[in-house]
């Protein structure tokens, strides 16, 4: 296993191209956002504007907690609040270009990373599963 | 970055301790296992029984698919369904005494296994954060 052979990879190669990415849109409701995460099976997805732009992250514990009262939880407020008003705002971003080494840093405490282009339009998520499926190839050597 | 050296490392010295995983037990109902789930801040937590043996896998991803109705989340569903008849049964266990190299292949799809004793008692869990950090560190020499 040669790190300069594994890390010689693009992480344009890696990662999972926006098309492919379950996201939500500033402006929909929890109760969206849901829907959208149980639907997908994704425990967490992007939230991006109209334009493309990364904003930010939701998941289900941010959810959860969000509606989360003192007695039970408060599962009609999920038609109330919007996504903007919980979403995680300070995501990591990977330069599409960056090296993949930097990467791997990151993806010590994030289970995916948002891509983006120079100008900041969301182009895919790098996960730790693509990046453990091409370590595993290079330590199988 | 040496694939014997990085490989070297045993699992009891990357895993989690089990007194330091939430966990939920058998019999408990979906509001009890979300609650916890919400409050530990994860996404999937292991189903003990009193005997302290791995019976599966319960997730906010599986508690939500149990309660989704055809018109609307059915929230009512938490306190009458029982993790038992929903969890992830089908989960792979890993050795203690194993090899790392196994765990990494399971690891790619997995973002945590639950490591067990000879007897099949719960020992603690392997999750990919503590594998990439471990990876990361070689890297960077
Ligand atoms: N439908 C499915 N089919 C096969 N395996 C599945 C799956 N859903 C989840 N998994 C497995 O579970 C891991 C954790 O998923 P989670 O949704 O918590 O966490 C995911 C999710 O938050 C996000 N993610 C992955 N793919 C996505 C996509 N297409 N759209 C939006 N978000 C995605 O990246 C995180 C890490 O993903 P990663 O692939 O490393 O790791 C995934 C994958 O190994
Ligand atoms: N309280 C916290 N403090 C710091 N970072 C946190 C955190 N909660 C989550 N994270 C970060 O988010 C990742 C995904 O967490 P998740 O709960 O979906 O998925 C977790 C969770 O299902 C389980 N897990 C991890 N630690 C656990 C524990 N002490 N007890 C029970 N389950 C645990 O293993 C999965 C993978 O964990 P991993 O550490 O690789 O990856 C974690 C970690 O990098």
């Amino acid at each position: 296993l040669q790190s300069g052979e594994f890390l010689e990879l693009n992480i344009k190669d890696l990662m999972i191209s926006s098309e492919r990415v379950a996201h939500v849109q500033i402006g929909n409701s929890l109760e969206h956002a849901l829907l959208v995460l149980t639907r997908s099976g994704y425990t967490a997805v992007p939230v991006l504007n109209a334009h493309f732009h990364l904003l930010g992250l939701i998941s289900t514990p941010i959810i959860m907690d969000a509606i989360l009262g003192l007695e039970r939880i408060e599962f009609e407020q999920l038609e109330q609040k919007r996504v903007e008003e919980v979403m995680n705002r300070s995501i990591p971003r990977v330069r599409i270009d960056s090296e993949l080494k930097s990467s791997l840093d990151l993806l010590v405490d994030h289970p995916f990373l948002c891509v983006e282009d120079a100008g900041g339009i969301f182009e895919g998520i790098l996960t730790r599963r693509s990046v453990l499926q091409h370590l595993n190839k290079h330590v199988r050597k």
